[in-house]
């Protein structure tokens, strides 16, 4: 499941 | 967030500016490749859409509204402000290859894919004509792959569940603008407008 909290990499 | 990040964003925001500095200071942007700056102005607006749409944290949203500004004013400095000193001839790396291989990789490794220009279609009801052929090009592109999973899965016995599961769900959007552009742009007045 894509979770952005964990794709917040800029 | 950890030290190796927090220095990589704060190295990287240097960099920005050191070359924002370089080019008002000197008023040249001579050696500079305003074809790189236009695609860093590309990359952080197609990445940061997210600025609207999910707040993450305070430093996220400060730093990334800090690279657009940023990775424009360097853009309009280059091909506006000091347009002049700007020698588009040493420019001279084609972009189109750079961007046909990441456009690829993009649609490989991706979590969603909705493309903003079939958005429009649905949303304005039309496209311009370059517009459709450029979709069409990218349509065709996601179906000669399905060709190619096919083969490989044949032929070399490989299979890659991501690849082919977010490409198949991306070539099945192009459908419908499939039968648009052959009913309408191919055969029709060369300008695509929804039923």
């Amino acid at each position: 499941e894509y979770n952005v909290y964990n794709h917040d990499e800029l | 967030m950890n030290i190796f990040r927090l220095s990589g964003d704060l190295c990287h925001l240097v960099a920005i500016i050191i070359l924002f500095l370089k080019i008002w200071k000197s008023k040249s942007c001579a050696g500079i490749s305003g074809k790189s700056q236009v695609l860093f102005a590309v990359v952080f607006t197609t990445r940061y859409l997210d600025l609207f749409t999910s707040f993450i944290s305070i430093y996220n949203t400060v730093m990334k509204v800090v690279y657009l500004a940023s990775a424009y004013a360097t853009v309009s400095l280059i091909y506006l402000r000091f347009r002049s000193t700007f020698d588009s001839e040493s420019d001279s790396f084609r972009v189109e290859f750079l961007l046909v291989p990441v456009a690829g990789l993009s649609f490989l490794e991706n979590y969603a894919f909705t493309p903003l220009e079939l958005f429009m279609i649905t949303k304005t009801g039309e496209a311009a004509s370059i517009t459709t052929h450029y979709l069409f090009f990218l349509g065709l592109y996601r179906a000669l792959y399905l060709g190619n999973w096919l083969w490989r899965y044949h032929v070399e016995e490989f299979f890659d569940q991501i690849a082919v599961v977010s490409g198949v769900v991306q070539t099945i959007f192009y459908c419908d603008f499939f039968y648009l552009y052959f009913t309408r742009v191919i055969r029709g007045s060369g300008k695509m407008s929804l039923p």
